[in-house]
């Protein structure tokens, strides 16, 4: 038996529309710990990984670890019937091949109900140990998607380096090329507005801009976005969801031939 | 424009 019950449920449905256009089909692996996801995209070059905690529900109860998979497209149509204010409870049976999402309008006046069917995915779970890391930016989200928009309209891949003088975004293609600097700037009215940069050694990798575009569409779970970059690891795009948990994006890099 | 390597090949599978 499970039965999780968001009462912002608005934040479940910017976590769908995050994630279905990079993941098409995922376990959702609920726990008393959370209900969590880890997935990667079809070329295996970019993860997500997704935690909201247990805590961060009104109503959580998960009697045993269970794992469902649910194609996200069809997860995302489901919740797109459901209001920004609505209130959303995920009910499932054990052995049930079923899942149902409620949607409880705020005043209690219309309560509607979507029985999605589930499936079995045979997917990949990886480890991911904590890593320390060279530099770590903390930026605002939309500054951020701005970035990666603009830089996508110039190259395909884009170069971020951190070193002391703060970090650049750079890319080339066939017109011509394009550098974006953003130096630490604490001194801002509101903390979002904040792009603070943590440097232990200079770093510079290439990213696909496809994917860093796909990672934006996260942008309206989180005003700060935090980017996490060691010379040998996939990059770390982190948007926090406000009390409960976080979407990860971790993308491999691309080296010199 | 260089060689795109992938997940997998950073972290193991659990």
């Amino acid at each position: 038996m499970l039965e999780l019950r968001l009462v912002q449920g608005s934040l479940l449905k910017k976590v769908l529309e995050a994630i279905k256009d990079l993941v098409t089909d995922a376990n959702f692996d609920c726990s008393a710990t959370g209900f969590s996801l880890q997935a990667m995209d079809s070329s295996h070059v970019a993860l997500v990984a997704l935690l909201l905690r247990s805590e961060g529900f009104e109503h959580y109860r998960c009697d045993r670890n269970i794992s469902m998979g649910m194609n996200l497209n069809n997860m995302s149509k489901m919740l797109k019937c459901a209001g920004n204010d609505d209130i959303i409870t995920i009910k499932g049976d054990d052995g049930s091949d079923t899942i149902t999402f409620m949607f409880e309008s705020p005043t209690q006046d219309k309560i509607a109900d979507f029985e999605m069917k589930l499936m079995d995915i045979d997917s990949e779970h990886l480890g991911i140990p904590e890593a320390e890391y060279h530099a770590i930016v903390r930026m605002p989200s939309a500054e951020f998607s701005r970035i990666c928009k603009d830089l996508s309209s110039i190259g395909d891949t884009v170069v971020i380096s951190v070193t002391k003088e703060g970090v650049k975004f750079s890319t080339r293609g066939d017109i011509g090329a394009a550098n974006i600097v953003l130096r630490q700037n604490t001194t801002v009215d509101k903390p979002e507005e904040a792009t603070i940069i943590e440097m232990n050694e200079p770093v510079s990798l290439t990213f696909a801009l496809r994917y860093m575009n796909s990672f934006t569409k996260a942008t309206p779970l989180s005003s700060m976005v935090t980017i996490s970059l060691s010379s040998e690891l996939p990059v770390v795009v982190e948007y926090k969801i406000a009390e409960m948990g976080y979407v990860r994006f971790y993308l491999a890099p691309k080296i010199e031939e | 424009k260089g060689v795109q390597l992938i997940i997998t090949e950073f972290y193991r599978s659990t």
